[in-house]
């Protein structure tokens, strides 16, 4: 609001100026004979004098370089090459001018002013996308906002001393700035912006450049916003081709992602599991797939293979999530470790399950994150207290403990549903080996073993089966465990009625039988 | 048994469902993800390569931009002087380089209707283009075949090789159709 | 059921399909050999 007079029609001037000073063949090496020029007409016209007025300046080039692609992407009778040509002319432009301010903002050593002016940029140019965004609806257009973010991105990524100097704070404007325009604030925008984030530098800077993987958190928590936006579509399972499109992409990015940094999809899979709704069986086990590139996974269907002498079991893996934290309110995390540690009271037991409910909503009853932070922590202290001992998880140490009680009775107590969430949050353990994954499985194993009802057994039977009849792949932990309830004789597995209920399940055993054996 | 949708009836109900639903197959039993155009056996990293999430092929290596020193950047200065691109001027070897390298491209497509109006044939199964030798008469020919002595292209040691080959006419490509592209330089 | 809001980012990322990101907005500008992509057969070479 309030745009001082005169200041619309100079920024016209000034932006027209430039990219007509961009173009020229003498605007010097990456255009800065032609940005000393311009900043004297920038100094002229007082569009630096103040923090103000370079705000406005700004807002009012972004608008500008919009509405031109708008009135572009409006000509008829023009091949796509002659519109991006035609938008792209003004838009690589303005990204050069925003680069070399940056660049230039301040001394050479003084770093926060041009973070801070990068900042401002960014929040701009996404303040004036959700602003149209919210204006246009429907008609909203992504093409002009992905060119600035993605070329802005590629220019502030050039291999220069400046540049190399404030590099993990640039990136950091930049994924906040993709963070503020995640799908769900602006689903207009989705896939220019899964675009910009699987971005081949935008990867290699985030995941491979960035020393001690400090940008792997952040990188983490733009991959929860794609799958906080999927999850309501997802659950639902009807996918329309939009929605489908968008789902495939999602699945190319983690794989390539499981190909090239399987060590990230490992950290951080305890909050990707929070937050994929459960039917997306597929894109779990992608996740729950991955496992250390310098690991050797030995073959699941090794006759007589024996887990428990691997190395690998004895190390916890590493999770990058305070799933402890999650345990709310802080009065039951209290009441847990109290149990844990003591084994009483009893009563705490046959109160678990109300505290994992939080609606009766059907669908939304339980309270998911907690149900897993529950299962990991319990699990995680398990493991301390049969170390501590000097022993290794086995059906026989991992019974009779505070903490078996806790799965058993979640076992026992729960609803279907209930029950289906707390084994697929077990479930989600079974990975590469590690403590972790031996320990959830001998629990998987030993609940359906003691279980007194065959629904439990059938529950678990469930979780297992439907992890493994889609498209691989399969975590390596799930098929051990999937193997061995199958192959022990001790399980009595297919003396089951729910294993012969029906022929295409009879033949799915089967089938998964055949393989293992 | 567990009668709801939390138990084996409710996994077959969906099993059976997900036949005949198309929408329910993404999910469950899920996608062949080898079908998504990336080399998951590759010894090298894929991020480098990747072009898009809804792209079905890895970048072409001349889509991948580099910074390299500005004196390289002669397009400015030269843009404005380059002949425009007429593939009915370029010698076979150009073609050839062209239709290869363009993948999923329309320049695949023009450069592909050129050598056909070369009398190039692409044999759909063989994979390979091929042309008749100059003054070399077919040994035996029927409605729906003939044998005869050609050259085809072999791409990989970028050379024309003659050779005697049973061609069944049904194999080769028609005339390739390329989509009018205005503003090709 | 979809909530309101559900609804409505649906309806946004429906529209957004119609004109989804082309590999050429994230590249220089190519004036003698612009990225075209289009469908090719199968058996021409795609890679």
């Amino acid at each position: 609001f309030d745009d001082p007079p005169g200041l619309h029609e100079k920024t016209e001037f000034l932006l027209r100026e430039w990219v007509s000073m961009y173009h020229m063949p003498d605007a010097g090496r990456d255009s800065t004979k032609a940005f000393s020029a311009f900043v004297g007409q920038m100094h002229q016209q007082g569009i630096l004098r103040t923090d103000d007025l370079i705000t406005r300046f700004f807002r009012l080039c972004t608008e500008m370089c919009v509405d031109l692609c708008y009135q572009a992407l409006a000509e008829q009778n023009q091949t796509q090459s002659q519109l991006r040509n035609q938008c792209f002319h003004t838009l690589d432009a303005f990204v050069r001018l925003i680069a070399l301010l940056v660049k230039h903002s301040g001394d050479t050593a003084n770093t926060v002013t041009k973070i801070n002016l990068l900042n401002k940029v960014l929040g701009i140019v996404a303040g004036v996308l959700l602003q149209d965004h919210e204006v246009r609806h429907r008609e909203f257009q992504q093409l002009s906002y992905h060119r600035i973010f993605i070329m802005l991105f590629i220019e502030l990524n050039a291999p220069e001393h400046i540049l190399e100097n404030i590099n993990f704070q640039v990136l950091t404007a930049f994924c906040n700035t993709f963070h503020i325009l995640r799908p769900a604030k602006a689903p207009g925008f989705a896939y220019a912006w899964l675009e910009l984030v699987s971005h081949r530098v935008f990867i290699g800077r985030m995941l491979a450049i960035i020393p001690q993987q400090r940008g792997w958190s952040m990188y983490a928590q733009l991959l929860i916003d794609l799958f906080k936006f999927l999850t309501p579509f997802l659950r639902n399972t009807e996918l329309t081709k939009a929605t489908h499109m968008l789902y495939k992409g999602c699945l190319r990015v983690l794989l390539v992602l499981l190909h090239d940094f399987p060590e990230f999809l490992c950290e951080y899979h305890y909050m990707f599991c929070n937050v994929i709704p459960p039917n997306c069986i597929q894109m779990r086990n992608l996740i729950l797939s991955a496992f250390p590139l310098n690991m050797r996974l030995p073959d699941p269907f090794t006759p007589n293979l024996k887990v428990d002498m691997l190395p690998e079991i004895a190390q916890p893996p590493r999770i990058m999530t305070d799933f402890v934290a999650m345990i709310q309110p802080a009065s039951f995390k209290k009441e847990l470790d109290s149990y844990l540690k003591t084994r009483s009271p009893v009563t705490f037991l046959s109160e678990l399950r109300s505290k994992l409910q939080v609606s009766s909503e059907p669908g939304m009853r339980y309270n998911i994150p907690v149900m897993n932070a529950l299962v990991l922590h319990v699990g995680n202290q398990a493991i301390e207290y049969i170390h501590s001992k000097g022993l290794t998880p086995s059906m026989s140490t991992i019974a009779h403990s505070s903490h078996m009680d806790i799965f058993q009775n979640l076992a026992v107590d729960l609803d279907t549903e209930g029950r289906y969430l707390f084994l697929n949050a077990i479930s989600n353990q079974l990975r590469y080996p590690n403590s972790h994954t031996h320990y959830f499985s001998c629990t998987l194993l030993y609940l359906f073993a003691e279980a007194n009802a065959e629904a439990i057994q059938e529950q678990i039977t469930r979780v297992l089966l439907e992890r493994l009849i889609v498209n691989r792949p399969h975590p390596w932990g799930l098929l051990i465990t999937f193997i061995e309830l199958i192959k022990n004789p001790q399980f009595k597995f297919w003396g089951h009625e729910f294993v012969h209920c029906a022929p295409e399940i009879e033949k799915l055993f089967e089938s998964v039988a055949r393989s293992c054996m | 048994m567990v009668m709801d949708q939390f138990g084996m009836v409710g996994l077959l109900t969906f099993i059976r469902a997900a036949e005949t639903d198309p929408n329910l197959v993404a999910l469950a039993p899920g996608i062949d993800l080898t079908t998504l155009g990336l080399n998951l056996n590759s010894p090298g990293n894929l991020y480098s390569t990747f072009q898009s999430p809804w792209a079905d092929a890895p970048c072409r290596p001349q889509d991948i931009d580099y910074h390299v020193p500005s004196e390289y950047l002669t397009s400015i200065f030269i843009r404005d002087k380059l002949a425009q691109i007429r593939l009915n001027r370029y010698q076979e070897d150009l073609l050839f380089f062209l239709f290869y390298l363009n993948g999923g491209d329309v320049l695949q497509l023009a450069a592909a209707a050129e050598l056909y109006s070369r009398d190039w044939r692409y044999h759909k199964e063989e994979r390979v283009w091929l042309t008749r030798v100059p003054g070399v008469e077919p040994v035996s020919r029927a409605a729906v075949y003939e044998r005869s002595t050609y050259f085809f292209f072999d791409v990989n040691n970028w050379r024309k090789v003659q050779k005697e080959f049973h061609l069944e006419y049904d194999k080769l490509e028609e005339r390739p159709h390329c989509p009018i592209v205005k503003g090709y330089n | 059921p979809l909530h309101k809001e559900h609804r409505f980012q649906l309806a946004m990322m429906e529209a957004s399909f119609l004109h989804l990101p082309h590999p050429a907005d994230s590249e220089r500008i190519r004036t003698y050999f612009p990225h075209n992509p289009c469908p090719t057969p199968a058996y021409y070479p795609q890679v």
